[in-house]
């Protein structure tokens, strides 16, 4: 009985997962192995591309009933841009696209069991905390050696073109290709990544906890639930329970580093501003 | 709270918008 529960949980949170996230692993790794029937991804490799990928963003994402309004302006694409202003914009988009990824882990912390019975308080410090950990492991699957899916699985952006750019957006992404490389290795699938991430956001040592024993207790629940599901799901894998919990100590240190290197651009980007969501976030974090 | 109020409405209102 008592395994059966820990299966009803790891099939709770997959289908929670799959209801948030709007791009999956399976899906992602049939587009960059070019096993979809959809049309390939549209590849970033320099500044011109960088240009021509916005506007396609731009052109396919606007929701038709702004279409009309937004016609004229879409792509943004101003010919006499320099690279430092097609940067700066570029990295403002990626602040819009990880609010609203911040948006998803909420509604997928929201659906664990017992999270919404914790303390208001201590669910926030688990979100401020995990969230950029949740963030960087989902990254992971958008990824490979040569460069990472970007906008939901529509534009490839390559690795050398990333760290082509000045610093400190070349040094920004190469330690998540570097951990991705690696975390990509064990194969997890989604169902295995849903419980993995509601560990991550269970994390009972996350500074100024008010009630730690509640969320130790679910976290022991969501861990032997996860141990099973590897166990069943990889049986020919040795230790890797062992082996993804590991990988929460290089979360931390990615975490740390990111956090840094956009304190850094605060100081020396004079155009950056931050997005309030992520500012909240990252305020007084490590 | 006031630290982290957009967190605070994202948890009790899931249709709060973040591209604020």
């Amino acid at each position: 009985p008592e395994s059966a529960d820990l299966r009803a949980l790891a099939k709770h949170l997959y289908e929670s997962y799959l209801k948030y996230f709007p791009l999956t692993k399976a899906k992602a790794r049939a587009i960059l192995s070019g096993k979809t029937s959809d049309s390939s991804p549209f590849v970033i490799h320099d500044m011109r591309s960088l240009s021509e990928g916005e506007q396609f963003i731009n052109c396919r994402q606007i929701p038709p009933s702004l279409a009309n309004q937004q016609q004229s302006d879409c792509g943004l694409l101003h010919p006499g841009d320099s690279a430092e202003e097609v940067e700066v914009r570029f990295f403002q988009r990626c602040q819009s696209r990880s609010a609203e990824a911040v948006r998803e882990v909420t509604e997928f912390a929201k659906s664990i069991p017992g999270f919404m019975e914790l303390d208001l308080n201590d669910q926030v410090t688990l979100l401020k905390y995990g969230v950029i950990e949740v963030l960087i492991i989902m990254m992971a699957p958008l990824m490979n050696k040569d460069g990472t899916l970007i906008a939901y699985g529509q534009i490839f952006m390559t690795r050398e073109f990333l760290k082509s750019l000045r610093k400190p957006f070349c040094q920004m992404m190469e330690p998540k290709f570097e951990f991705s490389v690696k975390f990509n290795m064990l194969e997890m699938d989604d169902s295995d990544m849903a419980l993995f991430l509601a560990v991550i956001i269970l994390s009972g040592d996350r500074p100024g906890l008010l009630n730690v024993k509640p969320i130790e207790d679910l976290q022991e629940t969501v861990l032997h639930s996860l141990e099973l599901q590897l166990k069943m799901n990889h049986p020919d894998s040795l230790q890797l329970f062992a082996k993804v919990l590991q990988k929460m100590t290089d979360l931390r240190q990615l975490v740390s580093d990111h956090v840094h290197f956009i304190q850094l651009l605060k100081k020396t980007e004079v155009d950056i501003c931050l997005h309030p969501l992520l500012q909240e976030i990252i305020r007084d974090l490590y | 709270k006031e630290k982290h109020k957009i967190l605070h409405r994202l948890l009790q209102n899931s249709t709060t918008p973040v591209d604020l």
